[in-house]
């Protein structure tokens, strides 16, 4: 009945909610895993390709003339170097030559929020924790720094995503089964001032609204509001990669030619979804967000895996 | 046993094939645009640095390179001729000396060794060794005891070392 | 340690190394 439905949902959310105090972020971490850390005076577009080339989007920054852990290099950061350079197009030189040192100056430049100082946390305390910092920063991704015993200098464990959190749970939590209430009674996601694109938008008019929305995604849509494609965040790095940033011009259809072709596809649901389903979805598959679609396929939503975290801890 | 009825499912449009194929039929000139390639080359890693140089030259570059980044050294054995034991003072500008000032090692050791693989083909292994006081004053390991606690060892200060000394190689080669 | 050569004028270098009861394949991307 969805009166025991309804039950359930408490009880399951409840019991997840344990679980995430009941476990630290060290347990999420594989028994044997890499980590790839850039030197800040590493090249800016030599940064970009190496993670093209090991198929990652972000890493954490290292000052070796500090000896300290400097910041995420996420997409942000080029999505910002995209900005000043459409606002400078005569400095192509100085974006050539840019280190990461310099993406803080670039950050400023472009008036972005400056991010906060990137939030941390150590690898022992509860994933709960982690989660929490990661919300409250709005960051989708949280370093796990502890200290070297003997120098008392930081070390970055890792990084956590939301994606891993929730995977995490999916695999670990049985309770995700009684997650079994649609997602129209459960008030989650994005259903309204929806901003989408069509396929002939200038890409750059498409990465101006992540700026100004702080969304990390824009659905195209096509002339009956049907949902065809989302350009995200991660893209920009095929946009400019090697240096190039003649690429700007193109419309979002042609920049999306760019993508790699093991790009998985867009999720999509339904409001009669259940968290239960979409937690199965996140157990096989890299899911990063889902589109809520109606029968027709018309674009009604979006829910990311913050608004899937903030339910699980706060609703 | 209650699994609801999933809608969940994969946009056929957005899959980069399908995209391709819809956007080129519509502007057939778009097919000069490429994906990027996902056939990563994929990163050949080696132990240590290869040489083909004569041993006594590669162990002359070694002590060059590490007297021009004022490392010291031990002065070898007889019998551990193609060992050297570095001690190098890694004192960064420390913005945020640590808050409660204790005292931070900075004399960090590394042990760099001389393999033959085969003739003509030498391995430089670079192995950490641990840190010291400048003052030769004992560090005082904090570490608990117990097996789980040991090693929080930041690895950061001995690869930046390391790769001081690769380009020092590098360069003067 | 371990390395890759030289390319593009970056160097990587990488250890293993023992956190707790995991291992971690430290790697820096530094250029030359």
């Amino acid at each position: 009945s969805p009166e025991q439905i309804r039950r359930d949902q408490r009880i399951g959310l409840e019991a997840i909610r344990e679980f995430l105090q009941s476990k630290t972020s060290f347990d999420v971490l594989p028994v044997s895993y890499r980590v790839i850390v850039f030197e800040t005076s590493l090249l800016v577009k030599r940064a970009l390709n190496i993670l093209l080339q090991n198929s990652i989007v972000s890493a954490p920054l290292w000052n070796s003339k500090t000896s300290r852990f400097a910041g995420l290099l996420t997409s942000n950061d080029f999505i910002n170097v995209i900005q000043y350079y459409s606002q400078n197009p005569d400095q192509f030189q100085f974006i050539d030559n840019l280190t990461l040192n310099g993406l803080r100056d670039v950050e400023k430049a472009v008036g972005t929020t400056t991010s906060l100082e990137t939030v941390s946390i150590h690898p022992f305390k509860p994933l709960y924790d982690a989660c929490v910092k990661m919300i409250q920063s709005s960051a989708r991704r949280i370093p796990l720094i502890d200290e070297d015993e003997d120098t008392h200098r930081e070390i970055v464990v890792s990084v956590l995503t939301e994606y891993r959190i929730l995977k995490f749970v999916s695999m670990n939590c049985k309770e995700t089964k009684i997650l079994l209430q649609p997602l129209h009674e459960l008030n989650i996601g994005t259903m309204t001032n929806i901003s989408a694109a069509k396929l002939e938008t200038p890409v750059m008019e498409v990465i101006d609204l992540m700026i100004q929305k702080s969304i990390s995604s824009v659905p195209i849509v096509d002339d009956q509001d049907k949902l065809i494609n989302v350009y995200e965040a991660v893209d920009v790095l095929t946009l400019i990669k090697g240096g190039l940033y003649t690429d700007l011009t193109l419309s979002v259809g042609e920049a999306l030619l760019k993508r790699s072709d093991d790009f998985e596809g867009v999720y999509t649901c339904t409001l009669n979804d259940s968290l239960f389903a979409i937690s199965e979805t996140i157990r096989k598959a890299r899911v990063h967000r889902l589109f809520i679609v109606d029968d027709e396929g018309k674009l009604l939503g979006v829910l990311t895996l913050s608004d899937i975290l903030k339910y699980i801890l706060f609703s | 046993g209650y699994a609801p009825q999933s809608n969940i499912a994969v946009l056929p449009s957005s899959l980069p094939q399908i995209h391709r194929a819809y956007m080129v039929q519509m502007h057939p000139e778009l097919a000069s645009i490429q994906p990027i390639t996902t056939k990563k080359s994929k990163t050949r890693w080696h132990f240590g640095i290869r040489s083909r140089s004569y041993p006594l030259d590669v162990m002359g570059e070694i002590y060059r390179a590490l007297r021009n980044l004022n490392a010291e050294w031990q002065r070898p054995s007889e019998e551990e001729l193609w060992t050297i034991k570095v001690r190098w003072k890694y004192s960064p500008n420390d913005i945020g000396v640590d808050s409660t000032q204790k005292k931070i090692p900075d004399m960090m050791k590394l042990q760099i060794q001389l393999f033959q693989l085969e003739p003509n083909n030498y391995l430089v292994d670079f192995k950490f060794d641990g840190w010291d006081n400048a003052d030769g004053s004992e560090v005082e390991n904090v570490g608990i005891p117990d097996d789980d606690a040991v090693s929080s060892f930041s690895a950061y200060p001995f690869l930046h070392l390391c790769t001081r000394l690769i380009m020092e190689l590098a360069v003067n080669s | 340690l371990a390395t890759t050569s030289i390319k593009h004028n970056t160097l990587a270098v990488a250890c293993v190394v023992r956190y707790k009861r995991k291992y971690v394949t430290q790697i820096l991307y530094a250029p030359l």
